[in-house]
């Protein structure tokens, strides 16, 4: 799980069976004593492995967006929920509407699951290792080639007890961060990363390409927000690139967000 | 609860706020004013804490567990 603190937004993306939304009264309490009022919000996820396993108030959908609609001030009337291709859960609350056209900052999400089990074996603790996490982190980080995915960036790194990894990567003002959960039979990896430039003008396929060699996974979804709206055609060319194959793509408008591209791919043999 | 392994697919929450004076005491700031216990209560909240972090002149970076 990471948290991202900037001056004007806070971004949390927790695993597992956490209580995200839980968040939100605290953070705005907390931010009202700075003096900062809540202009937007979104929250996004993709469809648990175990929803029976979540509790209040993330049961279902439903229940997640009766909670935000509970807890986010009436100033920001401009609201969408929606389930992109029965997968990607999308609410989005602002004060305003953005003019994504200007926007040519993006974030994009990917959901990883079936790694390849020899690649996922990486992201175990060797038997009777009793570093920090810290430092077995940073040996994850380089035997696995995740270091390699942008190299500019200062990486934070965290390995879990037996088995799991977390790391952040920050340069500049982008972020980028990555969590394996590697147990074979429920196995996930997620990415996530803040590009700009219009149509994905940075590395965007490039990135793209060595995550999934780095987790060769059997399905890969990739939600886009924001950005000039060309950048899905570099995902498709990336993703299929590595062997995967493009299974559907669905766009929407948030007045919040901008454009989301939702992309799914997957192996033949899915 | 149903029996099962540990559940990967992330929750996520983006949170915009406005108002942040960079003029102002803390020289825009905004929300890296806040303590680090404020974040810890926050994290309580969602059931989680904080296992690594690093930070730039932009902003701060927290890995959590979980």
């Amino acid at each position: 799980s990471s948290l991202f603190v900037y001056p004007n937004k806070i971004i949390i993306k927790t695993c597992g069976t956490t209580q995200l939304l839980k968040s939100i009264r605290p953070l705005l309490i907390y931010a009202a004593d700075l003096g900062l009022t809540l202009s937007g919000c979104r929250y996004t996820r993709g469809n648990f492995i175990f929803p029976k396993s979540q509790p209040y108030p993330h049961t279902n959908f439903r229940e997640e967006i009766s909670f935000l609609e509970a807890n986010l001030p009436n100033s920001l009337i401009y609201r969408n929920a929606t389930v992109m291709a029965n997968q990607w859960h999308v609410f989005t609350a602002s004060d305003h509407v953005i003019s994504h056209v200007s926007d040519e900052v993006y974030t994009i999400e990917v959901c990883m699951t079936e790694l390849d089990p020899v690649l996922a074996r990486k992201f175990f603790r060797r038997p009777g290792d009793e570093n920090p996490g810290e430092v077995a982190g940073k040996e994850m980080t380089l035997i696995t080639g995740i270091g390699e995915i942008n190299p500019n960036s200062t990486i934070c790194d965290f390995a879990f007890d037996p088995c799991g990894y977390s790391m952040n990567g920050i340069e500049n003002d982008r972020y980028s961060t990555i969590h394996v959960t590697p147990e074979d039979g429920y196995s996930y990896a997620s990415f996530e990363w803040v590009g700009s430039g219009y149509g994905g003008g940075d590395d965007l396929g490039e990135v793209l390409k060595k995550v999934a060699q780095v987790f060769r996974p059997a399905t890969m979804t990739v939600a886009i927000t924001g950005g000039g709206g060309e950048e899905w055609t570099l995902v498709k060319g990336a993703v299929e690139h590595v062997g995967l194959r493009c299974r559907s793509c669905a766009a929407d408008e948030f007045p919040a967000a901008g454009r989301v591209v939702f992309q799914t791919f997957a192996t033949r043999r899915k | 609860m149903a029996v099962s392994g540990f559940e990967g697919f992330e929750k996520r929450l983006e949170l915009q706020f406005s108002g942040d004076d960079p003029s102002a005491e803390g020289h825009g700031l905004g929300l890296r004013w806040l303590g680090f216990e404020s974040l810890e209560k926050v994290l309580h909240a969602v059931q989680c804490t904080v296992v690594s972090a690093v930070a730039n002149h932009y902003f701060d970076s927290y890995v959590l567990s979980e």
